[in-house]
This record gives C-alpha cells, sequence and structure tokens, in this order.
C-alpha cells in the first residue's frame, strides 16, 4: 500500500488479501479490518507504519494470552501427544525428549502408535539417536497396554517423564478419538490423575481444518497445549491466531525444521514479527 | 451453507428472467467468502470470482429454479471446469518401465500412497517396483518396505545417494520385466534449494514420466505456492490429493489445479492401502462450496 495510506478500498483490500494469505481464518480477519476502519475514521492510523503497528499489536493482543510453558509436576510427568496424519508428532516428540534430557530430566519415549507402519521403528530410531530408551510392543498390539507397560516401568524405574506417541488420526474418525480417550483413562487409572500434559500438535500449512481439529481434539480428550510445527517453510501459520482467539489452548512450542534442535517455545511477539518478514 | 446463504439474499421465490447486476453484487462477496473459508488461494479466489460475474451477468435462471439456485449451480459448474479436465489415468511409457516419481511436502502421504499407487496397479494387472529413494527420514525405508511386503510388491533399495537408488530401481525392474517404478522420495520444503536440485537430479537421471506431487487436502494458502515452485523448479504432470477422509473442504484442490495446470489423478481417501479413488471433479466442486 502508498507510503502516505490515503486509506482507501485498495488499501483495506490488500491488506485483507495479505491477512488471508497468512492462513488467518476469514472470521479473524474480519474482525481486525473492521476494528481498523474504525480506528482510521477517528484518526489514530494516519500513516503505513500506524497499519502495520495496528495489525501486529491486535495479533499480539490475540496471541500473547496463549503463550504456555510445559507444566512437568508429577514424577513421572505423563506427556500424550496426538493430532490428525503426518503434523509431525513423533519427530517432535524426539525434540521433546532431547530437551527435557538436556534439562537432566530421565525420559522415556512410549511407542503408542501400533499401527502405521515403520513407526514404532521411527520413534525407536530417534530414541536411539539421543540415548533415550522406547518401550515397544508387537506392531498391530493394542495401544493402551504400550501405554501400561511404559508407564509402569517410568514408576518402577524413576523417570521424570514418559512421553507418549500416538498415531495420526482424523479428528472426524469417532472410532479412533474413542481409542484415545481409552489411553486416557488406562493413564488416568494407572496414575490416579491426568495427564501432565495433552499437546496437539499441528501443521503450520493446514488451512481453516485447524481449527476443528483444535475443537474436536480438545472435546474429546481435552488438550493442555499445542505444538505448531513446520514453521521454517513459507507458511506462516496463521491458523494459530484463529485458534488462539476461539480456544483457551496455551501454545507451547513451535517447530522449526527436521532436525532435532529445531524446537523452540511460543514466543508471541516473535511470531507476530515472523508474520511480517 | 454457501446455497442458504445465497437464498437468503437472492429471495426464496421461484422468478423467470434473468440476473440483474444488484444480484450479481451481492453474491459475488458471499462467494469469496465462502471459497476463503474453503482454503482457496486467495488470488485463485479473485480470478475465479472475475470470471464468476462474466458467466452470471444477464445469466437465464431455468426454469424451476430459484434464483440462488441458479447461482450455486454456476459456481458448482465453474468449479468442475477448474478441477477438472485431463486424464486422470497414469501416463504409460512407450518404453518400460513407466516411471512415476513422487513428490511433496513432508507428511502429505507420499510413501503411503506409494504403497495404494502401487496396489492399484497390481489389481489393473501391472508389475510395479516401489523404490525407497528417502534416505533422511528415520525409517522411511522401511516403512516402504513393510507397506511393499502387505501388497506383495517388489520393493527396492541400495545404500546410495538418491538418484543412483532411482537409477539402480529401473534397472531391476527392467531386469525382472516390471512395467512400473514408483519412487517414493523425502519430504521437503519447495524453497530449499538442495533437496529441490535433488529431485531435479533423480528426474534427470531415469527421466520419469509422471512427477506427481502429493498434497495435503487440509493445506490452507500456501498450496498455490508449493504447486508452482515444484512445477517450475522440477516440473509436475499430474497431482494427488491425501486425506480426502476427513472434514477439509478441499480448496487446495483448486489452488493446486490452477497454478499448476496439471490433472489431479486420484485421491486418498483413509490410511489402508485400498484406499485410492480416481478424482472426481463433480464430488470434490460440491465438498468446496460445503
Ligand atoms: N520442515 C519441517 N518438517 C517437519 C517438522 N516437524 C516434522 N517434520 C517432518 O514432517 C514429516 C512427518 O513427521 P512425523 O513426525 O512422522 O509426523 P507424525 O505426526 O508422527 O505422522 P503420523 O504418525 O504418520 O501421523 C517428517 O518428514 C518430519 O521430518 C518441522 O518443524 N519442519
Ligand atoms: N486419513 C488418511 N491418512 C493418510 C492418507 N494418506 C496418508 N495418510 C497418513 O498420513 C501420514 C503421513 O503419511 P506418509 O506416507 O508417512 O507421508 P509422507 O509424505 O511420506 O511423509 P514424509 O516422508 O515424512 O514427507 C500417515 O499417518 C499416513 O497413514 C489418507 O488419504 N487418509
Ligand atoms: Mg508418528
Ligand atoms: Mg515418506
Amino acid at each position: 500500500f502508498g507510503e502516505r495510506a490515503e486509506i482507501d478500498s485498495d488499501t483495506i483490500d490488500q491488506i485483507e488479501e495479505m491477512l488471508i494469505s497468512f492462513d488467518i481464518s476469514y472470521n479473524v480477519v474480519n474482525k481486525i479490518i473492521n476494528e481498523l476502519k474504525k480506528d482510521i475514521n477517528s484518526k489514530n492510523v494516519k500513516t503505513k507504519e500506524d497499519i502495520k503497528k495496528f495489525i501486529k499489536d491486535k495479533i499480539y493482543g490475540i496471541l500473547k494470552p496463549r503463550e504456555g510453558k510445559l507444566n512437568l509436576k508429577n514424577k513421572p510427568s505423563i506427556i500424550l501427544v496426538v493430532g490428525v496424519n503426518g503434523t509431525g508428532k513423533t519427530t517432535t516428540i524426539a525434540k521433546l525428549g532431547y530437551l527435557l534430557k538436556k534439562q537432566n530430566l530421565e525420559v522415556l519415549f512410549s511407542a503408542g502408535d501400533t499401527f502405521r507402519a515403520a513407526a514404532i521403528e521411527q520413534l525407536e530410531a530417534w530414541g536411539n539417536r539421543i540415548g533415550i530408551t522406547t518401550i515397544k510392543q508387537k506392531q498391530g498390539s493394542d495401544p493402551g497396554g504400550v501405554v501400561y507397560d511404559s508407564i509402569n516401568i517410568a514408576i518402577s524405574k524413576n523417570y521424570d517423564v514418559v512421553i507418549i506417541d500416538t498415531a495420526g488420526r482424523l479428528h472426524t474418525k469417532e472410532n479412533l478419538m474413542e481409542e484415545l480417550k481409552k489411553i486416557r483413562r488406562v493413564i488416568e487409572k494407572l496414575t490416579n490423575r491426568e495427564p501432565d500434559e495433552i499437546l496437539l500438535v499441528l501443521d503450520a500449512l493446514t488451512g481453516h481444518n485447524a481449527i476443528n481439529q483444535a475443537k474436536y481434539f480438545k472435546e474429546a480428550i481435552n488438550i493442555t497445549g499445542i505444538i505448531l510445527t513446520k514453521l521454517d517453510s513459507t507458511a506462516k501459520g496463521g491458523i494459530i491466531v484463529s485458534i488462539a482467539d476461539k480456544f483457551d489452548i496455551p501454545i507451547k512450542f513451535i517447530g522449526t525444521g527436521e532436525k532435532i534442535e529445531d524446537l523452540e517455545p511460543f514466543d508471541a511477539h516473535k511470531f507476530v514479527d515472523a508474520l511480517f518478514d | 451453507v454457501l446455497s442458504d446463504r445465497l437464498r437468503s439474499i437472492l429471495g426464496k421465490a421461484s422468478r423467470k428472467g434473468r440476473l440483474s447486476v444488484s444480484d450479481i453484487d451481492n453474491v459475488l462477496s458471499e462467494i469469496k467468502v465462502a471459497l476463503i473459508e474453503a482454503d482457496v488461494n486467495i488470488k485463485v479466489v479473485r480470478e475465479f470470482i472475475e470470471e464468476l460475474k462474466v458467466d452470471l451477468v444477464g445469466r437465464e435462471i431455468a426454469s424451476g429454479l430459484k434464483p440462488h439456485e441458479e447461482v450455486v449451480r454456476a459456481v458448482y459448474e465453474k468449479l468442475v471446469e477448474y478441477l477438472g479436465g485431463g486424464g486422470s489415468d497414469l501416463v504409460v511409457s512407450p518404453s518400460p518401465p513407466t516411471v512415476v516419481m513422487m513428490v511433496g511436502l513432508q507428511g502429505s502421504g507420499k510413501t503411503t500412497t506409494c504403497a495404494k499407487l502401487a496396489n492399484f496397479l497390481k489389481n489393473s494387472g501391472r508389475h510395479p517396483v516401489l523404490v525407497a529413494c528417502d534416505v533422511y527420514r528415520p525409517a522411511a525405508i522401511i516403512q516402504l518396505k513393510v507397506l511393499a511386503e502387505t501388497i506383495n510388491v517388489d520393493f527396492f533399495h541400495k545404500d546410495a545417494p538418491p538418484p543412483e537408488i532411482a537409477k539402480g530401481g529401473v534397472l531391476y525392474a527392467k531386469e525382472r520385466g516390471r512395467d512400473f517404478v514408483i519412487l517414493d522420495t523425502a519430504g521437503r520444503l519447495h524453497m530449499d534449494e538442495f533437496m529441490m536440485q535433488e529431485l531435479v537430479n533423480i528426474r534427470d537421471v531415469v527421466k520419469p514420466t509422471e512427477i506427481v506431487l502429493v498434497v495435503d487436502a487440509m493445506t490452507g494458502q500456501e498450496a498455490a505456492n508449493v504447486a508452482k515452485v515444484f512445477k517450475e523448479r522440477v516440473g509436475l504432470t499430474g497431482v494427488i490429493l491425501t486425506k480426502m477422509d476427513g472434514d477439509a473442504r478441499g480448496g487446495a484442490a483448486l489452488s493446486v489445479r490452477k497454478v499448476a495446470g496439471v490433472p489431479i489423478k486420484f485421491v486418498g481417501v483413509g490410511e489402508k492401502v485400498d484406499h485410492l479413488e480416481r478424482f472426481h471433479p463433480d464430488r470434490v466442486a460440491g465438498r468446496i462450496i460445503g
């Protein structure tokens, strides 16, 4: 838009197009644009820089309250990792395990994806690379059984954290969501408490469907945190803004690549700056 | 739902005659919103709306139809037009084996789709070989090997750089009289220069008849950019949309079809190896409208 923001409908169109291109949902874009129009009319917003600052502040205002950290209060702390197919759960578990191990915690992996070809081997390969033991059973066995085993071992051998991998599943598949509820019940029966973290892994390239994913996973098993992966791509991950606006779910980490160190705490300020890079 | 929103704008009564200019202006913004919410890329939306406007100006409301029904019909037809065209069959090479190279972003469903395609070909009387060219992802080779064993299809891998593996796979196929070679490649970002060059290297060594972009149906705005870069850098001959068994509206299909200019050949509709269907533009059009 022009240097001296003669704020006309063309400018508004350009701003709308930019925000939509970030995958911020239409509802939220509309809300931001309407608030911008009000402020323009009240002469608070005069230049191109003003507009940029206004929008950044708005988005920051939505995201900042959702910044969250891992809550690992118990021993062993139980982290359950869930999400739809291919979002980066298994890789993210490896990254988390590595992070916690660097903090001198004893971490155990639980190969809860007993369905997909070579899912167990994939997690175990990561575990071997970073010196973390993976508890597993045969391919096709009941995930609840693996989880039960893993937690028992964690308790008896004094582990600090158990991170449980689950199979990718579309939130629309009732039987698979039931399976997740069952896994949660197994954890609760064995530990007499809720899992310390139930982390939903979302792919930054996803469009509006991410909102459904957050909604359905939250309703099924309650989500304590979100990890947004693949932010090293050209995707801006704007769906996280819509999710932050709609749901009270903390955003805890972002994935920034395929290597073991490519995990960062979610920082609202950094995220907003990156939107406009 | 778009149809309901249009009906409240245009009125419930059946009416004769043509759509007026004011009718059209009112509905175009609703249609634009519907397409954006379906994750169609904003630039593709703008182009679509421009062309749709031309179709709608003075359009006759078919007898017995309400005005909003006529508009929905026009949108649907235009979507089918954008999405369709181009055969959904794999092109067979005049000198076998036919090499099919599968490419795409991380986690889009390439490895699973390679197995589905092999299964599909096997059921059509063909003899495919699955070739594992992903040397990066832990257990990627095992994943493809296990899938190959599940459907009793030949599997090839060797400890070498991906272009060498591909070449070895084609040789393996020739020696055994296999007529299709399906290359599974590592997921990669379209802006990763090194990895995009790797695809070019594989392509130059085995000269695939088909280079297929595997796209996750829930992909948002970036689908257009991804398709564009893969098309320009490596070349594409087709697209497969995965995870269509979910509730993603699938607007990425429209973006990719328009930008890459190559046909969508198949859709993945589940995690099992037989969950592959031919692409039907009319079905996806209906889904995008919502
Ligand atoms: N570029 C990039 N790739 C990532 C990131 N996180 C994961 N990946 C890649 O995404 C692909 C899928 O990762 P997985 O960890 O297998 O995903 P998943 O959710 O466990 O997949 P399923 O178990 O099959 O549902 C792999 O190629 C990873 O290397 C990230 O932050 N950036
Ligand atoms: N529901 C559903 N899941 C699918 C479909 N296609 C693939 N998947 C799942 O998506 C996830 C990722 O599939 P992969 O085949 O590992 O994806 P990929 O593109 O090879 O991943 P990378 O090699 O890491 O880039 C797995 O959990 C698959 O089972 C589909 O059509 N429907
Ligand atoms: Mg996994
Ligand atoms: Mg793969």
